[in-house]
């Protein structure tokens, strides 16, 4: 464990927590992209069977577990408590254009044809486009709630840390997967734009407002 | 450099 993972890893559970905070407080799920949130319980759920298959330490046991059940919980309170609130009119990306080019890819490119590597595989893909839902509904009504960006922010910064966590372990530990570095890669590249409206913007304590 | 993958990773 170094520093960029763990930052990287409280950076993700910090996005989390914002997301159902956000929800919880305001008793709503408006300028959230259920179809996103879909994806990313797609993504943990693939990734993390290997807890009933390997040990590797209580830390990562319990993280795994953190984001499983917020994932979930997330997932109840958008389609079932506050369905009310959801603002499907403005989440129309069709993931289907995400999920199966993923399912394709990770059936090609993988280090293993193995069930749980193929569905690890397919999670790393999956992950790195999965908040294209939530940009595009961003983009679609023009602005986010502040709270929204900061979460966009948390969840975007985590994977950019794990980039610096991997170059870490490339020197120190002569350890690299170029399967989830070139995922990782376009992961943090796909926020980029969202970053630099962020700087410029929210941190002056603007609202995140597209131009017209 | 080896080519393993990272599943002590989250």
């Amino acid at each position: 464990m170094n520093i960029f993972r763990l930052l990287g890893d409280l950076s993700h559970l910090l996005a989390v927590i914002i997301l159902l905070l956000k929800i919880w407080k305001t008793r709503s799920c408006a300028g959230i992209s259920g179809r996103s949130q879909i994806l990313f319980a797609a993504v943990y759920t693939a990734r993390y069977l290997d807890l009933v298959t390997s040990y590797i330490s209580a830390y990562n046991t319990v993280m795994k577990i953190v984001f499983l059940v917020a994932s979930y919980g997330t997932l109840y309170l958008m389609f079932l408590k506050f369905k009310a609130t959801y603002d499907h009119n403005h989440d129309t990306f069709r993931i289907e254009f995400l999920v199966l080019p993923c399912v394709i890819l990770a059936l090609l490119i993988n280090h293993d044809f193995s069930a749980l590597e193929i569905l690890w595989t397919f999670s790393i893909y999956l992950e790195s486009v999965a908040i294209l839902p939530q940009l595009f509904m961003v983009s679609k009504t023009g602005e986010a709630e502040s709270i929204t960006s900061h979460y966009l922010f948390a969840l975007g910064t985590y994977r950019g840390l794990y980039l610096f966590n991997w170059i870490y372990r490339y020197y120190a530990e002569d350890h690299y997967d170029l399967i989830a570095i070139i995922a990782g890669i376009v992961q943090t590249v796909l926020y980029c734009d969202f970053f630099y409206l962020y700087i410029t913007k929210v941190l002056k304590g603007k609202k995140l407002q597209l131009p017209a | 450099g080896t080519n393993k993958t990272l599943k002590d990773e989250l």
